[in-house]
């Protein structure tokens, strides 16, 4: 409370300065979880590495989030599943796309061993984890890549979308070419699953336009 | 608009820069660092009611100049802000997912008197 000072606008007291600091830090913090629709802050139990993140951020170099209420999100893998025979490898994925946000863009992050000879086929197929598609697979995309390294594979949003427990898995399944044919042998591990090489999938969403649902209902 | 100093009782824009880590919240806001809490307090006497608090074309001033000789005060008239900008924003999910979005109006960057 201001010694006999008058607050300019509403006629009460001015505050003091540790207390007007102290509201201002308050007000912060709520607008801050309206502005992203939170209730609370996250409490994050895993935190992506350092090293895994800054590779990430670097690799997106995330440009200005599209117009119209536009998000950018990276999500990393958690590995569930890599056989140790061949190359295969279920992916999982934690996504909490907004009920009103559309998913428009996909991309999944792969790290390539340089142990790589010739040309990996790579099939990525979703798992349905819904009850009446539970254990059903979906190709989605099939890629070959010939170089050791990063690579980004497009996959087809749509193909991404409607999952209401917001887990996603991946299953990857690759085969060593020579020329056209394919190598009997069994490749060596070739997918880079480790920590900071995880797999990530980039995904673009935006705010659905309202009524977006009726037309498609019609 | 001019930025509050003491003693200025009229509409004007009060700056607060806010670091996330004075909130304990770098941990989970990536980028950037702080962001800057503005906002809008000072009165808004009858002759100030209706200008835009920056730029104020001469069409805005002499319809003050009008109101302030105008026998009968206009109702009473706020300071709020008449120029806001989004803020963006790199963050950790609680997933642990990283995101990037931009929040519409974030910032207020001027103030004026409805």
């Amino acid at each position: 409370q201001g010694t006999g000072s008058v607050c300019p606008s509403c006629g009460g007291p001015t505050l003091a300065p540790q207390a007007e600091r102290a509201l201002v830090l308050e007000l912060a913090k709520q607008q801050i979880l309206e502005g992203l629709r939170l209730t609370n802050r996250p409490r994050i139990t895993h935190p992506p590495s350092q090293a895994a993140l800054t590779r990430a951020l670097r690799r997106l170099q995330l440009g200005s989030v599209a117009a119209g209420n536009g998000e950018e999100v990276i999500s990393f893998a958690a590995i569930t599943d890599s056989s140790t025979s061949t190359c295969s490898s279920m992916l999982t994925f934690h996504l909490s796309t907004p009920r009103s946000h559309h998913l428009y863009h996909a991309r999944l992050w792969l790290h390539v061993l340089p142990t790589l000879r010739g040309t990996l086929y790579l099939r990525i197929s979703r798992w349905g984890s819904r009850r009446r598609h539970r254990g059903s697979r979906t190709l989605l995309a099939e890629h070959q890549m010939t170089t050791p390294g990063w690579h980004a594979l497009t996959l087809p949003s749509s193909g991404l979308r409607g999952e209401e427990s917001g887990v996603l898995k991946l299953q990857l399944d690759c085969r060593l070419l020579e020329g056209n044919s394919t190598v009997t042998e069994k490749p060596r591990r070739l997918l880079d699953t480790a920590r900071h090489q995880r797999p990530f999938l980039e995904l673009k969403i935006r705010a659905k336009e309202p009524g977006a649902g009726r037309a498609r209902r019609r | 608009t001019p930025t509050c100093e003491s003693g200025n009782p009229l509409c004007c824009r009060r700056d607060h820069y806010v670091d996330f880590q004075e909130l304990g919240w770098r941990d989970w806001i990536l980028q950037p660092e702080g962001y800057q809490l503005n906002y809008c307090s000072g009165q808004c006497p009858p002759h100030l009611a209706g200008s835009p608090g920056i730029a104020a074309s001469f069409h805005s001033a002499v319809f003050s100049l009008l109101k302030a000789n105008n026998p009968w005060p206009a109702s009473t008239s706020c300071c709020v802000p008449t120029a806001r900008r989004p803020l963006s924003l790199l963050y950790l999910d609680h997933n642990g997912n990283v995101v990037k979005t931009d929040v519409p109006d974030m910032v207020v960057e001027a103030c004026g008197c409805s």
